[in-house]
């Protein structure tokens, strides 16, 4: 369902170019949970960008869903951003004038889902990510970083995406409430969910199926995780 | 040199009260390396904020250097946050429109410290923190999240404080880089550097002196570290 041909992703700042991919290739399967570990500044967070369409290769080619989308109009690529996937961004990227409940909601306005149902859903989500109702109608800078990592990973989840991309989504979490995160997205990806999981925590990725090791932008090693 | 008495904090959103802090009591001596752990929501970063004059309790009394903080005046708050302290910010607060050399330099120019010498020490904090100077005159957005954090860490180091106040400066790192971090925290604390730090990773916490554990906002134990 995801596939990356020779991918490169090249940042000009200036006369400076920074290669953050170099030559990357990857295969997802329907229903796989992959997650992708590696060094600070190696690649991680610019390969999910690019995997979510929130950012194009300078060379290679991006199939989702079997579409290379270099070939999807505007109208198409939002389409698939907001009906397949659900992102939890590395920064959160939670909306800071809205409530808790309207940030988890927006994948859900975007589908044009009717209100009633729109409260239900978001509880839910909420509740899976491992976060509290009293959270709802606080703003984002009125939590804790994990809370706010939390109501992030509500959002990502409360569509019923095809794909989840997760950035770092326990970084900011202890012990406990990374459990109930993980439970979740296994519980999910039972279900079907497709997951792609950036992670520096080895305990994390080794709640995958298969680990992808990258450096300095290309992918180095795959292996099976440690079952503990 | 850090002294907290019966310290409450009590947010008021609306009509709804949350207890953050419900009777702290904590001492810190000069040149100790405590680390504070917790679930999340515990009440961490609100404990580090009061400790780093960036909040007032609702309650209790903060003893800064021998000084109880409610009698200070502005100009001599101020001054304690620029001397004396260094934070480094759950969610770093970098100046995005600044560049990483500038940001990193900012407790300096509060200092009056001349411009030859601040890119000397600018330089030798960012590789300190395990950073890179190939950053120096990029933009924070530029850099990863794992990078933006060294910068954070070189920021708060740069200007020799009295007091690290570090709110889980390795959340985003990866082993490596987090071990790089921590063996200058620890250097800089034999040469008599104070350090608070919250942390979420055991390993980390391992690295200092003292480990106390909050849960709802009180502080439940407090223990020496397991040494590996
Ligand atoms: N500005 C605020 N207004 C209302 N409640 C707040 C505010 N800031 C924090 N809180 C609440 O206070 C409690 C403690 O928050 P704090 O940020 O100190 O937790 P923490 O231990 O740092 O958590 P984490 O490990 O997730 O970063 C939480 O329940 C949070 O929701
Ligand atoms: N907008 C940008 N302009 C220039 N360089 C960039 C930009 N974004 C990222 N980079 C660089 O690309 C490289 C890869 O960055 P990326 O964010 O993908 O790393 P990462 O593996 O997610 O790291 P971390 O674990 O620290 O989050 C880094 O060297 C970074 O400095
Ligand atoms: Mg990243
Ligand atoms: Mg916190």
């Amino acid at each position: 369902v995801i596939e990356l041909n020779n991918v490169w992703k090249i940042y000009k700042t200036g006369s400076i170019e920074t290669p953050a991919l170099r030559g990357v290739n990857l295969v997802v399967g329907r229903g796989d949970f992959i997650s992708i570990m590696g060094p600070s500044g190696s690649g991680k967070s610019t390969l999910l960008n690019i995997i979510g369409l929130l950012d194009k290769p300078t060379r290679g080619e991006v199939r989702l869903a079997g579409r290379d989308i270099s070939k999807l109009s505007g109208r198409e690529m939002a389409y698939y951003r907001n009906y397949y996937l659900g992102f939890v961004f590395q920064r959160f990227n939670l909306v800071g004038r809205l409530t808790v409940r309207e940030n988890i909601e927006l994948p859900l306005i975007a589908r044009g889902v009717p209100r009633s149902e729109r409260l239900r859903m978001v509880v839910k989500a909420l509740s899976m990510a491992g976060g509290d109702e009293s959270w709802l109608e606080k703003k984002p800078t009125q939590l804790s970083g994990g809370q706010q990592q939390r109501v992030a990973i509500a959002r990502a989840i409360v569509g019923n995406p095809l794909i989840l991309l997760a950035d770092e989504p326990t970084g900011n979490l202890d012990r406990a409430s990374a459990k109930v995160v993980m439970e979740t997205f296994q519980a999910l990806n039972s279900r079907g969910l497709t997951i792609v999981l950036v992670t520096h925590d080895p305990e994390v990725a080794n709640c995958s199926e298969r680990i992808y090791v990258i450096r300095d932008g290309t992918i180095i090693e795959s292996r099976e995780p440690v079952k503990s």
